[in-house]
């Protein structure tokens, strides 16, 4: 998806699901 | 206005569907191997295995929960494999790597077998 404007956020994108509760 | 191209978005969610597997969360089939069960997620096993693609696209087989591999296949390259699937990290080592490359085959996963084609030839 490499469009003219793309910003690369190198960050984490979603929550992390935890080994366990 | 632009678009913001998260980079580690793919890993992120493979990482969380195998922490889902560690805690049989949502697993919604197993994969019994030579008296070993393997509790997975149809839909990885269908996206990373033209095997499991072949079994599972056939409506009659969509709701299995249980599927029984050919008794030739090893286990422990079967987890291997598995592993390799939730992680995009394939273990390779010199004793295990020819029943690797025959698992991947079993399991129509060419990319895999090349690269288990290479790592023998590299040690010859």
């Amino acid at each position: 998806y490499e469009g003219v404007n793309t910003i690369k956020e190198m960050g984490r994108s979603i929550h992390e699901i935890p080994r366990q509760d | 206005d632009g678009c913001f191209q998260f980079t580690r978005h793919a890993g992120d969610v493979l990482l969380n569907f195998n922490r889902l597997r560690s805690r049989s969360m949502l697993t919604d089939v197993t994969v019994q191997v030579d008296g070993r069960d393997f509790h997975a997620h149809k839909a990885i096993l269908v996206a990373c295995s033209g095997f499991f693609y072949s079994v599972f696209m056939h409506p009659e087989n969509a709701n299995l929960s249980a599927i029984s591999l050919d008794p030739k296949v090893d286990p422990e390259c079967f987890s291997l494999l598995l592993d390799f699937m939730y992680t995009s990290c394939l273990n390779l080592n010199d004793s295990l790597v020819l029943a690797t490359l025959n698992t991947a085959v079993y399991l129509q996963m060419e990319h895999v077998a090349d690269t288990c084609r290479r790592f023998i030839k590299s040690r010859h």
